[in-house]
């Protein structure tokens, strides 16, 4: 275990496989994680900022892992 | 594609993310 709840391990894990130089964004995100709402998909992105799992890229509503290189 | 000044932003985003990763981590060794 690494830590993280089903869900942060959910929005990780598809922040990482994004292969784009600017990242994933909240609407893909949402696409791809119907049975998350948009709120939860946010607070889940903000504590894996404040974690600095991820970061944001060319605005707020983009992210990348720390960690794929 | 990114223009010079994304590429720049993300690259400093990335580097403060690394730094805080590196922070949480460590506060985590110490409890």
């Amino acid at each position: 275990s690494n830590g993280l709840s089903p869900n942060q391990n959910q929005v990780l894990c598809l922040i990482k496989s994004c292969p784009e130089p600017q990242g994933i964004s909240i609407q893909e995100l949402k696409q791809r994680l119907s049975a998350m709402s948009v709120s939860i998909i946010r607070q889940v992105v903000d504590f894996l900022s404040n974690e600095g799992h991820i970061f944001s890229t060319i605005d707020e509503d983009h992210f990348r892992s720390t960690d794929n290189e | 594609s990114l223009t010079p000044e994304q590429q720049r932003k993300i690259e400093e985003n990335r580097q403060r993310a690394l730094a805080r990763r590196a922070e949480r981590l460590a506060q985590g060794t110490c409890q």
